[in-house]
């Protein structure tokens, strides 16, 4: 069959075989299946307008529309299968790729993601996300955590404190992810496990967003002083997004022992070998 | 002699929320970069004489900071090399170990001079290999394995589907 598919023991990814995006995941042993859409978008950067002469900068996350622009609908896209890996290598664009990738016994895909240098040739800022879209119906709730311990759980357009005015639709329903961000519908749940602290947040049901770097052309005026323009030709940044799809009552047991593998992964140390006894005898 | 205080002084002054969130001038994020970089070279040494006393070895011990862009010279180039795997969790992993290795096959045994499995896969869109073998480190300890080029093969490619033109 055309479509693409990477599989192991527990997890079957498959991706359209025309746009090369990943369409569905599935969980083997406990018989889950769903359809998602993963690719990557970027927001224009506000540079102030005539609601507010706020733009986005270091301090400030304000994208000056509320629909992020696609990288690109589709994936040049390579499948490499082994003994020891199944994966799939995609690129979307000269500043934007992925490799989805399977190792025997993994519970999770991992998605490693690599963007950058963000063009700006255009004059415009961008701050560039990874969308998982799902049929979940998640009421406007999703779940953060907090340094790697407490789950959140969030509302849309809501603050459990205070009665919110929303003035900014995307901006003010992101937040801080230091490990992990999940949806459900009380049946199944998606958690993206992240490498390292961004922003996140869920801005429609079903679907969830990870902000994975950013280059803007103003400074936000909040006491920086420039922009968050890196020098040259920009930053090019890599890193890993591992997603889990389990029962929603079965789902901490597993993402709570791959993130401490993932925080506190092995480190790898090299030798040429054949060195001197360290101890005389 | 190796000293972790560098690194220790480095992250505290990285406890500032402009290090933490990115909300410095360049030139400020460049000195933080710096301060680490320049923590990490006498910490490696202290890692390093921690390694040789419980392994038994003075190893040249070396340490590829660019693993996540398959760069590291000493695999690239040996033609036979030690992996120390160390596993800070207080449980044993089993975790896939990939390296950037020259076009060749290469045998790779466990702590007990036992092979293991191993691929060397193709990087699709570049020219480079990466030798793959699934480790066990036992918890809050390491394990030891070699890696031996097998003269005269070459890897198989693994490349199976590409799809090059932009669907209609």
């Amino acid at each position: 069959s055309r479509v693409l598919v990477i599989q192991n023991e527990h997890i079957r990814a498959k991706f359209d075989p025309d746009t090369g995006l990943l369409v569905e995941m599935e969980n083997l042993d406990q018989n889950l299946v769903l359809p998602i859409h993963q690719a990557f978008y970027w927001y224009n950067a506000s540079m102030g307008d005539n609601q507010s002469s706020q733009a986005s900068g270091a301090y400030i996350f304000r994208p000056s529309r509320q629909k992020p622009l696609l990288v690109s609908g589709w994936a040049q896209t390579h499948l490499v299968k082994t003994a020891l890996v199944q994966e799939v290598h995609q690129n979307f664009s000269a500043w934007c790729s992925q490799v989805v990738r399977l190792y025997p016994g993994q519970r999770h895909l991992e998605l490693e993601w690599t963007v950058g240098p963000i063009p700006v040739g255009d004059d415009w800022g961008k701050e560039v996300i990874s969308r998982f879209d799902t049929a979940l119906e998640t009421k406007g709730l999703f779940y953060t955590d907090s340094n790697g311990r407490e789950i959140l759980e969030r509302r849309r357009d809501y603050r459990p404190t205070w009665n919110l005015n929303q003035t900014e639709p995307v901006a003010g329903n992101y937040y801080p992810v230091n490990s992990r961000i999940y949806i459900t519908d009380g049946h199944k749940q998606l958690t993206v496990l992240t490498d390292r602290s961004q922003g996140g947040s869920s801005l429609s049901d079903g679907s969830l967003e990870l902000m994975v770097h950013r280059r803007l052309l103003k400074d936000d005026a909040r006491g920086v002083g420039e922009p968050l323009l890196e020098a040259g030709s920009g930053l090019w940044v890599r890193g890993r997004h591992l997603v889990l799809l389990d029962k929603a009552q079965s789902a901490a047991a597993g993402h709570r022992l791959q993130a401490e593998k993932e925080v506190l992964a092995p480190q790898v140390v090299l030798a040429w070998g054949g060195g001197a006894p360290y101890h005389p005898e | 002699y190796g000293d972790s205080v560098p690194l220790n002084e480095a992250m505290a002054v990285l406890q500032h929320h402009d290090a933490v969130s990115g909300t410095s001038r360049q030139h400020v994020a460049n000195d933080y970069a710096r301060q680490l970089a320049a923590g990490w070279a006498p910490c490696e040494v202290l890692l390093s004489n921690a390694l040789a006393q419980l392994s038994g070895f003075k190893e040249d011990f070396t340490f590829c900071r660019e693993l996540n862009i398959s760069v590291c010279p000493l695999s690239q180039t040996a033609k036979s090399f030690q992996v120390t795997i160390y596993n800070p969790l207080g449980r044993k992993v089993d975790w896939m170990v990939r390296l950037p290795v020259s076009k060749h096959v290469f045998l790779v045994r466990d702590p007990n001079g036992t092979t293991v499995p191993s691929d060397v896969v193709t990087l699709p869109s570049s020219d480079s290999q990466e030798l793959l073998f699934s480790a066990s480190v036992p918890a809050l300890g390491f394990s030891i394995y070699s890696v031996t080029q097998v003269p005269g093969q070459r890897p198989q490619a693994h490349n199976l589907h590409s799809i090059f033109q932009k669907p209609s």
